[in-house]
Parts: C-alpha cells; structure tokens; sequence
C-alpha cells in the first residue's frame, strides 16, 4: 500500500483520490477550496484545506514523506500546477504525477521533472474514437499518435477463416495490422501462427494504425 | 465508414475529430471559435464556425443525416452544452454522444435522450488510480485475470541493456514478459528483436502476468 498525496480536487483529482482510498492506499487529498474538503472527507485518509503553493505549509504536511504526490490542478490553475510541480520536485518527492491541460502545459511539467504527465481529456478522447465506432474495437490503447493496441471481436465474415486468409498475418506496422494475441475462452497465447484458425467468441488484440483498424469490417468481406 | 459531426473543439472534441478523420470518417467538425476552426482544417473532413445552439444553422448543415453527433463542449458551456443536445434529439439524430464536466450535467444530458455520456476526467483518473501504481506502468489493458498489455516505462537498470540481457526476450505467455513493441519518440516499432538495446524514454509495450508485471523493477536489479 502506497502513501498518496493528491493536490487539486477537481474531478479529476477528486475521483483519482476516492478510487485510491477504495484501493487500500493512505490519501492525503488537498485543495484551496473549503467546499472540496468537505465533499472529500469520506473518500481520503485526511483531507486538508490548502494553498500548495506555499511551500511551508507542504513541508508541515510532510509531503515529501510520501510515495507519490499528483498534482491535479487544471487548465484554470496552468501556473500553480507547475509552480506545486516545481516545489514538490525541490522536496525531494520521489514520484510525481501531474495532470496536463495542453502540451505546452506537459512538455513544461516534463522540463521540471514530473515523472509522469496525464491528459484526461485527450486519452479518453482517443479511446471514444475507437471503441463503439470502428467495428468490433471494445477496448484501445493509444501508443503513438495514429497507432495503438486494440481489443476487436472479429466480424462475422472472419470466422472459420485463417489469419493469413483474412489478411491479418502481416508484421503490422505500417504495413497493416498485427495480431499480438488472441483470448479464446478463458486462456490466452500470443504471436498466433497464420493458419490459427478464427473462432466465434474469439478476442484478436492487434496493433495497428488507424487507418487500417478502421478497414477492418471491410477485409472481412 | 460513419458520417460524424463533433461539436466544441476543446482539448476533449478536437483530439476526438482527429482521431475519427485519421480512422477513415467523414468528419465535420463545428465550434464558434475561428481559431479553433483554422487549427482543425487538416483534422477534419470539414471544419465549420457556428454557434451550435442556433438550430437554424445546424439544420442548414443538416446534421440530423450525419450517423452520429458528438457535443464536446465543457465545463464553461454546461448549459449550451444541453441545450445543443436537446436541439440534436428534436432533429432526429440516431446516435448523440456528450461529454459531461460533472455528474449533474451528465445526468441532465441522459435525461434529454442523449445515447452515451463521457466523463474523461473521471475516466483518465480511474486507470491512473490502477495503473499507476505498478513500477513504470504507465497504462494497461486487461486480457484475462491475471495476464494482459502494459505500457511500461523501463526501469533506470535497464537503460543501455539489451532486451535478452534484461530477461525481456522470451515470447511471454505464463513463462515470462514478452515484449511487443517499443514506442521511441515520436514513433514505434513492433517485434523488437532481442539485441534491440533499451534506451531512456522508451515505452515498452509487454504482455505479462501480474505477478511477472510486479517484478519488473527486480527484474532490472
Ligand atoms: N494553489 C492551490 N492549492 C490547492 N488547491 C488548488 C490551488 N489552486 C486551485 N486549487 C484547486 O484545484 C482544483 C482543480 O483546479 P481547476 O479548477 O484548475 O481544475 P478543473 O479544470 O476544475 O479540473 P478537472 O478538469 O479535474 O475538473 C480546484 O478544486 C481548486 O480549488
Ligand atoms: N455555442 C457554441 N457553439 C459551438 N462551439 C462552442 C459553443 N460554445 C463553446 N464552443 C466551443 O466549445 C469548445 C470547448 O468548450 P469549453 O471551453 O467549454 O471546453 P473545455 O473545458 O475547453 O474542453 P476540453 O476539456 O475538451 O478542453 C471551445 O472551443 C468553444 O469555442
């Protein structure tokens, strides 16, 4: 079990400091806004009105005693969020996480020495672009713009046929669209050969760019 | 192929127009700010500056023949935001999609008929809660319990090393970690072979068992 601080109780902040509390973590949730820590109390070990730029008050809490400190100010807080970014990094807080309102916002929070930059909004945009509008996609995971990993239920003219035969044997990149692996059942294997066989029920996790997922209704016909 | 409209080219709306159009959909992306439409033009199929609550103007668009509409407006135009979806709904459109900047507003939106609401803040939090927190694991995809793709970034020990010295070579499934892609800049490659050497800032994209996930950072000590 990990010691989080979360700064900044938006609802990204918010919801990431309730969803680690329920996970067994001990959380430390503060925001500027009395009303934030209020609405926070049962969903954090102790929640504490504060102004984190100040970095007295964040050396009273003891927040570089902690494991990981996320800072979750958003795009009303641009300089604040770097500003915390920067302290927590000078107090030696071994991992930091900060949520990003655009890329200028992140590269400069990856200058300071954020570890890791999150963009709510672009992540989850990403994922609704694919799952539920190409055909079959139940899951993505974005890894480089225009390519990503997908989890597809293959489509009906798919099955009873052959890797090779449906024209998903390649090595991907940007020459198609590779299959990573396939859940059938309640197992799974990777690097299937071209003559597996596709199943009813099947799952194929492929990689490949947008373009060639978004053909994939049509190699099935 | 879909014929989509995305409404409100924040952060959330234009990344989601971009992602459509790469993904082979005809795109028609609206916002009242002209900038915004200028930075959209090569994202999109067409990139229109309206006032989407001006029903006139939506119907001389004809949205109502577009399959599905996407209102991505934010926390700064909750109220437009609804009332674009109520104007979508009286047209007619089969399928709406809006984006909620919280819980009352989404579920003001489920109540005017809208088909699917997006909260990305909460959802983007809700993976970081999860994912996060496994050394280097920087997003995941679950394939079964217990096995699935994990963006990794490498541990510092394994920075200059090759993928066999590090033990990452093996073709995964239960015996081990199989690496699938590495994610270098701004680009990516799939099946790295063996003597592949690990670099700083590489994303390593692995098929693992949680416990073999977990082990990583030992793996690089
Ligand atoms: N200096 C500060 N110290 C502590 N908390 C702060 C400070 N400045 C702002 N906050 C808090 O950070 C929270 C999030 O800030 P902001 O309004 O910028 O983000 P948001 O866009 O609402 O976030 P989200 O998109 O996650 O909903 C607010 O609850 C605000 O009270
Ligand atoms: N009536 C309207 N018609 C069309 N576009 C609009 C209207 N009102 C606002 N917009 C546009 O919607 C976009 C997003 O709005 P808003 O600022 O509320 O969201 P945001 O919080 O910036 O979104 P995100 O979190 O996705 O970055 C803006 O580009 C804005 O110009």
């Amino acid at each position: 079990k990990k010691q989080v601080c979360v700064i900044g109780l938006g609802r990204f902040g918010a919801t990431l400091s309730h969803e680690l509390y329920q996970s067994g973590h001990d959380v430390l949730a503060i925001d500027i806004d009395e009303a934030k820590i209020q609405d926070q109390l049962d969903r954090a070990t102790y929640a504490v009105r504060a102004d984190a730029t100040n970095e007295a008050i964040l050396k009273e809490l003891d927040v570089s005693e902690y494991d990981v400190c996320i800072v979750s100010l958003g795009s009303e807080n641009i300089q604040s969020s770097i500003l915390v970014s920067v302290i927590l990094k000078s107090m030696g807080v071994p991992f930091i996480i900060a949520r990003a309102a655009n890329e200028l916002h992140g590269a400069t929070l990856e200058r300071v020495g954020v570890d890791r930059v999150v963009y709510p909004e672009s992540e989850s945009a990403r994922r609704t672009a694919h799952v539920g509008f190409d055909a079959g996609v139940i899951d993505y995971m974005p890894i480089v713009p225009d390519f990503g990993i997908s989890k597809l239920r293959p489509p009906e003219g798919m099955l009873g046929h052959t890797l090779e035969e449906t024209g998903l044997a390649g090595t991907g990149d940007r020459h198609g669209i590779s299959v990573l692996a396939i859940r059938r059942g309640r197992t799974s294997f990777l690097h299937p050969a071209k003559d597996e066989e596709i199943k009813a029920g099947d799952v194929l996790i492929v990689a490949a760019t947008n373009e060639h997922l978004g053909k994939i209704s049509e190699i099935a016909n």
